[in-house]
């Protein structure tokens, strides 16, 4: 992958700080 | 809605609200809400028992690790904080959870996701915030790229989004830049959240228990 063709939000959407799935894991 | 305050919920948490009056604001419906309550009292009394979600707890639940700072996690933090007194109180946590829900509108995700990426709160997103959280998120993910890499990725965004050219991006430009890439708001999404009392059927059990009380 071409880091330049990468879309920075896309980029910052993978962050583990926004994957609030982990909420509802025990 | 807080005075009123029945027989029922009077051992309730500061900051409790009915489920009835939040399924009528949200899309879950009470018994989610209920099921979502359960979770919400094991979340706000992990680290400090006095039923309220302190940041600390909050990372605990994201990260397992209470220490564990993240410019994204403290953002959706200080969001579900409406109130802004340092905790995420009953009402406020399915309030915004709602934004989650794969029932909520659309326009409400993209506002969502332009006001956690405004990061200075000043109605823009501008170029700096930008390049803030994309070396945030390297630092997380433990990536290293070139500044001059990082500069163009922030760059080639910025000019696909920045339609107007005076260096931020505005709500009508962000809201256009989604339409063109809905992906950018899929985790704006959290498909347990539609039956949630199916997902987690333990907290059902745990909340007619509570109803029986």
């Amino acid at each position: 992958v071409e880091p330049v063709t990468m879309n920075a939000f896309e980029l910052i959407s993978t962050s583990q700080g926004l994957n609030l799935r982990s909420l509802f894991e025990k | 809605m807080g005075c009123k305050y029945s027989k029922k919920v009077i051992n309730k948490v500061p900051g409790y609200e009915e489920p009835i009056v939040l399924a009528s604001q949200t899309p879950f419906n009470v018994s989610e809400v209920e099921a979502l309550y359960e979770l919400y009292k094991k979340l706000s009394n992990s680290i400090i028992a006095d039923g309220l979600i302190h940041r600390e707890e909050f990372q605990l639940a994201l990260f397992r690790n209470k220490n564990k700072r993240n410019l994204f996690a403290d953002r959706i933090f200080d969001l579900f904080d409406i109130k802004k007194n340092g905790v995420i109180e009953f009402g406020e946590f399915v309030r915004s959870l709602g934004v989650f829900h794969p029932d909520a509108s659309m326009e409400d995700k993209i506002k969502f996701a332009f006001r956690l990426y405004d990061l200075r709160q000043t109605g823009y997103i501008e170029r700096e915030e930008l390049k803030e959280m994309v070396l945030a998120l390297l630092h997380e993910s433990d990536l290293v790229l070139s500044v001059d890499i990082v500069e163009s990725i922030v760059d080639k965004t910025f000019s696909d989004a920045d339609t107007k050219g005076d260096g931020r991006i505005d709500q009508d430009e962000w809201k256009a830049f989604v339409s063109k890439h809905p992906s950018l708001i899929k985790n704006m999404t959290l498909p347990y959240l539609k039956d949630i009392t199916l997902a987690f059927p333990s907290f059902v059990v745990n909340s007619e228990v509570d109803d029986a009380d």
